[in-house]
């Protein structure tokens, strides 16, 4: 059975999509996991950052989640080109799925059940959350074992922590009593701009000790790079530090999930 | 009766809370104007980048939304500590309001009606729009004269800047007839990257054309440091190239405007 790490934060832009797609492409290149990237943002930016060697279109992933019979999450996966991880395709229908879940019953459960059989043939799950605390990305917290909490050191996203905090103990309490905080991942780290990242950096250890990770993601230009060419860091520049930076990351979660 | 300009964006972090707090401040400090900054964000950003002048907490614009009877926006509204700028206070309850407007007859008019009181006390109204296009998002773009969309030179940016222009001119036939593009405001624009840059601009003046503003604003962390301290740019650090730039912008709005 599958382990679902959901990578969320409210903020935008703060690195959730490049930081599921790396992750999820390290545990496959490198730890050889079968591993499924599920999407769950409307903009459908996994599809984007990997569009090179992933099919344009594919089964819809909307249809999936608002349809009340048997379908599974599997229904909707396609090839990524890279060997071990597949994806769930690009599906301009998920938009109104955020509004059409709102009134269902057990409407937090959707995606968890849809998973039920799809965990079956995964070694990891890892979750895109959108940024925001709407239906999608709650079915995706209420589906997680982990979540991934990406923050880049600015005080605006800072903020977004500990809001997404507080509503993954009340869904632990409620309606997941498994799922755990895997961490805080510091993005964008800019090595030249030091005063304010110290600063937001001792905020967060305050606020958050030890669920800060030991590895950071510095700033690189890399990243952007490799989503314009359609391509994961792996295949774009596997030499640069965010590559390198990403590997320990996975090395970290893998070390963290066999626990 | 004050114009209306929602920056909006579906793209998560491009900068639509620093450039709505930076233009409705410049507009009042060096243009004289009477202006409101609404947050239509259930993340509050506006009230957390003005923090150290705005009352931390206010009447409740979620209440202004939901209420059925004769409220108006101006109910929730409370002074900056910058001159000729008013902002509506952060507001917790906002979170809820997106997936409750979803059930309302006409749901996409609801903030243009609570407006319509208000903009006669204002030159102008600034609207912050979350990062997704649902309920509230949507109310922004129906009750704006003019949207303007920040985009940062990166692929995942460009990719909602299309989507959302789609949206504005499906809003203009059904529901805003007046409703216009301002245009598309590149920030973060980081001078040692160019090549990334060179191509991201090429692709958007080739897709948006004379919708590119002739501004644009360039990496500063000065931005981040004034919102950590929690005031505007102009009073953080007059003189560097932000300010300089988002000046400019207010010029050249205020220039559009009036034609
Ligand atoms: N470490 C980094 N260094 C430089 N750029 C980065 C880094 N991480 C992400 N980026 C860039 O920052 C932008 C935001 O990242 P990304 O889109 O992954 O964030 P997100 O949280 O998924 O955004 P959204 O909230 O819109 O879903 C992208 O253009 C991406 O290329
Ligand atoms: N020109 C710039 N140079 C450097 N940093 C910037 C610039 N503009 C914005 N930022 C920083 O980038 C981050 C994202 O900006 P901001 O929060 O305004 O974007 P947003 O589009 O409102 O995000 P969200 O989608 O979460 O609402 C913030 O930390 C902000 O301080
Ligand atoms: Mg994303
Ligand atoms: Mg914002």
């Amino acid at each position: 059975n599958a382990v679902v790490v959901a990578v969320a934060a409210q903020k935008g832009g703060v690195g959730k999509t490049t930081s599921a797609v790396s992750l999820a492409a390290a545990l496959a290149r490198f730890h050889g996991k079968r591993v499924l990237l599920v999407d769950l943002d409307p903009q459908g930016h996994v599809a984007t950052a990997l569009q090179s060697t992933m099919p344009a279109t594919g089964p819809s992933l909307a249809r999936v989640l608002q349809d009340e019979a048997e379908s599974e999450v599997l229904d909707a996966v396609v090839p990524t080109g890279i060997d071990g991880l597949d994806a769930t395709a690009y599906d301009a229908g998920l938009a109104a799925t955020e509004d059409l879940l709102g009134t269902r019953i057990g409407k937090e459960f959707v995606l968890r059940d849809k998973l039920r059989v799809t965990r079956t043939h995964y070694d990891v799950i890892v979750i895109d959350c959108p940024p925001n605390q709407g239906n999608l990305a709650i079915n995706g917290l209420v589906a997680a074992d982990q979540v991934l909490i990406p923050c880049d050191p600015s005080p605006l996203a800072l903020k977004g922590v500990a809001a997404l905090a507080q509503t993954v103990s009340t869904i632990a309490h409620r309606l997941n009593p498994q799922i755990d905080v895997l961490g805080v991942l510091l993005t964008r780290v800019d090595g030249r701009n030091t005063t304010l990242n110290e600063a937001i950096v001792s905020e967060i250890e305050e606020a958050f000790g030890p669920a800060l990770l030991p590895v950071r993601i510095g700033i690189n230009a890399s990243l952007a790079k490799a989503q314009h060419a359609g391509t994961d860091i792996f295949a774009f520049d596997p030499g640069c530090r965010a590559a390198q930076q990403y590997r320990e990351l996975a090395d970290h979660v893998v070390g963290q999930l066999a626990t």
